[in-house]
């Protein structure tokens, strides 16, 4: 089974 | 005022192309240096990054940094109007509530121009930071287009792993399972068809085979594609334009429970 986190766990936000 | 005229302005068509099935709505933010996108589909789990160099294009003029708030799919109806060598001309005033677009043709003497209404976009914009990544793979990016859309008759989910052997594309489904692996490849005379791998330790991630599909309108714009793969990383699919931009892509991976 998957799961797929956003982008924003991996990247801080501007 | 903002003021760009680009030779060939199928280039700035071909972007409008590759990221349209990603988002609707997007800024393109003008500055003294360059035109560029960034933006995420309506998931958060993919993000495009456009930047074309002023050196792109022939004349251009910007006195303020702006944000011009395009619908895609409206714009992407007025670029099924260009022609192929059409010169695209793009003209809006700091106040950036229209953007004036004018496609030349000096072969046949015609000019088109069109008027598009601007909209305010709020969007998020994450920073993203130039990671060293642990595998760097150079394929021709017609050969990745084929692979991911192949592998999509065998699942849904595409695992890339990078080792010694070279970079495999597996996909499982209930048919079965499907292995498409690219070795180092630099023996062509041509180098757009090389295939070169860059790796300091193995890389196994999952991606949305969907997505990767995706990414594959950027084709048009670069021979190559550049994959950068790191452990629990996003990856990056980078189409290099020439000498003058790119369109990346990056998606979050696939993780296992």
């Amino acid at each position: 089974i998957f799961f797929q986190c956003t982008l924003r766990s991996y990247f801080q936000k501007k | 005022m903002f003021e760009a005229r680009l030779a060939n302005g199928n280039i700035f068509k071909m972007i409008v192309e590759s990221i349209r099935e990603l988002v609707v709505d997007v800024n393109i933010d003008c500055s003294t240096e360059e035109l560029s996108i960034q933006c995420m589909d309506s998931a958060h789990v993919a993000l495009v990054s456009m930047s074309l160099s002023q050196s792109a294009f022939d004349h251009f003029r910007c006195d303020r940094s702006l944000s011009l708030g395009l619908n895609l799919p409206n714009v992407s109806k007025i670029f099924k109007m260009m022609g192929r060598d059409d010169t695209m001309v793009l003209k809006a005033e700091d106040s950036a509530d229209k953007l004036m677009l004018m496609f030349e043709n000096d072969k046949s003497g015609t000019i088109a121009d069109f008027e598009l209404k601007l909209m305010a976009i709020e969007a998020e914009q994450l920073g993203v930071p130039d990671t060293a990544y642990k595998c760097s793979i150079s394929m021709p990016s017609s050969e990745f287009q084929r692979i991911v859309r192949d592998l999509q008759v065998m699942g849904d989910t595409c695992k890339i792993s990078c080792t010694k052997e070279g970079l495999k594309f597996s996909a499982t489904g209930q048919i079965g399972t499907g292995n498409i692996l690219m070795r180092q490849n630099v023996a062509s005379e041509k180098e757009e068809d090389h295939v070169t791998i860059d790796m300091e330790e193995p890389v196994e991630l999952n991606f949305a085979l969907r997505y990767l599909n995706f990414f594959t309108k950027a084709t048009p714009l670069s021979p190559t594609v550049i994959l950068k793969m790191s452990p629990g990383l996003p990856i990056v699919i980078e189409y290099p334009i020439e000498q003058l931009g790119h369109v990346k892509y990056y998606l979050a991976p696939k993780m296992e429970e």
